[in-house]
């Protein structure tokens, strides 16, 4: 692992003065490998190491740690503050309801996710709606219907020849009649590419103008995070995002280059197949399973 | 790349990091760009416009040190298990494989063998619709393997020649999850023999380093004999296709570029390889 390698490269000489310019080059050679393999994006990568490299030249080595632990300990603070930030909760509207926009490309988890946040937000004594504005994938909105019943929490549906925008129109309604305070817009998987289906969620945003607006991420995505996070991100202004399927091995070096390239906070992980599977973001153990 | 006149440690840098935003990994991409620079060195090359075409031969001989012609098995039925990550495209593959082999002339039969997930069977069944091929589908819990069983017996006795099975995403790292699936695959391989059945795992283009861990634990599991790369259409180069040709010698079969059922394509290495540098 990283700490093995760098113990053998930088010497396991505790308190040793100063960390040199050699140390810290020596360090970062394995920092950057071990971030590349995670996933990290390459740009994100140079950034990052750059970073790392002024923080860490000429510190004092503490008298507890070898060099070698200590460039890992300035990595692990560098990551889990890039990553961390106070917005990592849902904020709720001043006066309900609150209108929530899940997006993301295809296979994400948007639908699990908005099941799951429902869930939780039940649970801490709200009223969420459910809304199925997935209209193309074969029994999407069965398949939320299906998570609805199971959780007993009400899912609003047109059928599927109803365009999105207006599904989104009559459920914002329905929310204010039925005294449901939560709206929670599950949206179809597209492409960031796909300039019709992005003009689609722009469509739904300006429609309703949703209070927050969740990017789903799968946090075994590779180097394309970066693109797809900024396209989502210029297009409609995220609020934030939630990483899913966290409760695979995939490192998830995706976290660190969306939150290095947009600045918006991850709010939630989700880590199970199960409704119950949505916690929050914890920045500094995404620090360590990035760094591995 | 074209821009860059003389053959030097910027150029071969720049190539590291084209194969790394692709996906294609820092070993991987390390142990090919070494292999071009000992041609370079020694076939005494200087024209740095011939270094890409020596990269794109040494890819395209890793695509293709298995065949990525999809071969239907011989037997009757033939099946095909089709395996993978949650969410990475193997209902949506099912409709177009199903699709591709009717109108091929072969008669098809869909097996819904993802028992689990919400409205998974539903789902399969509007593609079965919409392709104009049956399907066995059992009640949601059901026992997975009993379907791929039933779905066999079923394409016997209706005369089809392939049967597709689908099965519920997992996390390779899930080891009751495996366990079912090789489960699944034993009843396969019990009814129709290993030359029976063609087992494709298919894998998100998005998807970085992690696909090379899915393919060691899904071999691991059941023989998978091929990769489907789906959602190429996006802006993922699936360069991970390429450490796991590499290390695993896993041939990819066929390529998924959209949502539609006509939306697949056989995997061709030389456009692969071509389009990593678009
Ligand atoms: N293990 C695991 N599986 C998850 C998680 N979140 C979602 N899934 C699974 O991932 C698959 C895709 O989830 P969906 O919710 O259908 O994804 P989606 O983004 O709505 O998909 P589209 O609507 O087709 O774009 C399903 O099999 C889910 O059960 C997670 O945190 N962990
Ligand atoms: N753009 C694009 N989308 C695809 C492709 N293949 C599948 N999808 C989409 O990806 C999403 C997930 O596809 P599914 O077929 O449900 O994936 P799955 O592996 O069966 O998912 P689970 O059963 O939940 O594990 C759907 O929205 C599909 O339409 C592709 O090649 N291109
Ligand atoms: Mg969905
Ligand atoms: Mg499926």
């Amino acid at each position: 692992n990283l700490a093995e390698k760098l113990q053998r490269t930088l010497g396991k000489l505790r308190g040793r003065g100063k960390l040199t310019e050699q140390d810290v080059k020596e360090a970062l050679r394995e920092v950057r490998l071990a971030l590349l393999e995670a996933d990290v994006n390459y740009k994100v990568v140079s950034e990052f190491t750059a970073r790392v490299r002024e923080r860490a030249v000429g510190q004092e080595v503490m008298a507890s740690l070898t060099p070698a632990h200590q460039v890992i300990k300035i990595v692990y603070e560098e990551l889990a503050e890039l990553m961390g930030g106070s917005r990592s909760k849902l904020e709720l509207a001043s006066r309900p309801p609150t209108i929530v926009m899940l997006a993301g490309l295809q296979g994400a988890g948007k639908t699990t996710s908005s099941a799951k946040l429902a869930n939780l937000l039940r649970k801490q004594g709200h009223r969420p709606l459910l809304v199925a504005a997935d209209v193309y994938r074969p029994a999407a909105i069965k398949q939320l219907q299906v998570l609805g019943d199971q959780l007993q929490i009400p899912v609003f549906s047109l059928g599927d020849q109803i365009s999105p925008v207006d599904i989104a129109k009559a459920a914002v309604e329905h929310a204010h009649r039925h005294a449901n305070d939560v709206v929670l817009l599950d949206t179809a998987g597209r492409l960031h590419v796909d300039e019709e289906l992005m003009a689609e969620l722009r469509a739904i945003d300006e429609a309703v103008s949703p209070h927050q607006i969740l990017l789903v991420v799968d946090a075994m995505t590779g180097q394309d995070a970066v693109n797809v996070a900024n396209s989502f991100n210029e297009s409609l202004d995220i609020d934030g995002i939630i990483l899913t399927k966290l409760d695979g091995d995939a490192r998830g070096g995706a976290a660190l280059s969306i939150k290095a390239v947009t600045g918006k906070p991850i709010k939630f992980a989700a880590t199970s197949e199960k409704l119950d599977g949505l916690e929050p973001f914890y920045p500094e153990r995404m620090a360590s399973r990035i760094l591995g | 790349l074209s821009s860059h006149k003389a053959i030097d440690e910027e150029l071969f840098e720049r190539l590291e990091e084209l194969l790394i935003q692709a996906d294609v990994g820092v070993d991987t991409t390390l142990r090919l760009v070494d292999d071009v620079k000992d041609e370079v060195r020694t076939k005494g090359i200087t024209d740095s416009s011939l270094v890409r075409p020596i990269l794109q031969t040494k890819i395209h001989e890793i695509l293709t040190t298995h065949s990525s012609v999809f071969e239907l098995p011989k037997t009757s039925p033939a099946v095909i298990l089709v395996v993978g990550v949650n969410g990475a495209g193997k209902t949506t593959t099912i409709g177009k494989l199903a699709h591709r082999f009717k109108s091929e002339g072969h008669k098809v039969i869909l097996g819904a063998g993802d028992t689990f997930r919400a409205a998974a069977i539903e789902q399969l069944e509007i593609w079965a619709e919409r392709v104009g091929v049956d399907i066995v589908k059992h009640q949601p819990g059901a026992d997975p393997a009993a379907v791929a069983y039933d779905a066999i017996q079923a394409g016997r006795a209706r005369q089809c020649d392939v049967v597709i099975i689908d099965t519920a995403g997992r996390l390779q790292t899930k080891t009751n999850l495996m366990r079912e699936l090789e489960k699944i695959g034993r009843v396969v391989e019990r009814e129709v023999g290993e030359e029976g059945a063609e087992v494709l795992l298919v894998v998100d283009a998005t998807t970085g380093q992690n696909a090379l861990s899915q393919a060691k634990l899904f071999s691991e599991a059941v023989d998978v004999s091929g990769l489907v790369l789906a959602k190429l259409d996006g802006t993922a180069k699936g360069g991970i296709i390429i450490a796991i040709a590499a290390e695993l010698e896993l041939p990819v079969k066929f390529i998924g570029i959209g949502e539609a059922y006509e939306d697949l394509r056989d995997f061709d290495a030389d456009e692969f390889a071509a389009a990593l540098f678009d």
